[in-house]
């Protein structure tokens, strides 16, 4: 499924968001649709 | 801004025994990730442990109630492979565009790997 969990991460006042996907397919550049 | 990073992050092959993926409920199926360059290793790390607290929270409800706050980079240890398969330690502070820059080199989703930190 195309299903992207959105994760906001913060270290010394840094904060940088992880997306993760259930598969490559569809979300890595050159692997399917982006 | 800073680049996207993609990366495929699995468990440790070797040194995640049974007893680590039991307590640590960790499925031994890849991750796909992306985040911005200028996340640190530490970033990842945290982020690695918010999540497998968050899905124990989701599989056990409250019977466990897992504490995502208590979530921190200290819990895992990432890894990278090199050449002559072995992998390295890699140093918290890095950021993943350095990691890139410095240990994987490839125009392709950069491997990392992850084992709970042993305490020494």
């Amino acid at each position: 499924t195309g299903e992207v969990t959105v994760t906001d991460v913060t270290i010394n006042s840094l904060t940088v968001t992880f997306r993760e996907a259930l598969a490559a397919k569809g979300f890595f550049r050159g692997w399917g649709l982006e | 801004g800073a680049s996207e990073i993609e990366l495929v992050f699995c468990p440790h092959p070797t040194l995640m025994d049974k007893e680590d993926t039991v307590q640590t409920s960790v499925e031994f199926v890849p991750r796909y990730i992306k985040t911005s360059g200028n996340a640190t290793v530490d970033h990842l790390s945290k982020y690695l442990a918010v999540r497998l607290a968050l899905e124990e929270l989701r599989k056990n409800g409250e019977a466990s109630p897992v504490n995502v706050d208590a979530a921190s980079e200290k819990q895992y240890t990432i890894y990278i492979p090199t050449a002559n398969g072995q992998f390295t330690v890699l140093n918290g502070s890095f950021s993943l565009e350095l990691v890139s820059e410095k240990y994987w080199k490839v125009n392709k989703p950069m491997e990392l790997y992850f084992a709970p930190t042993k305490e020494h």
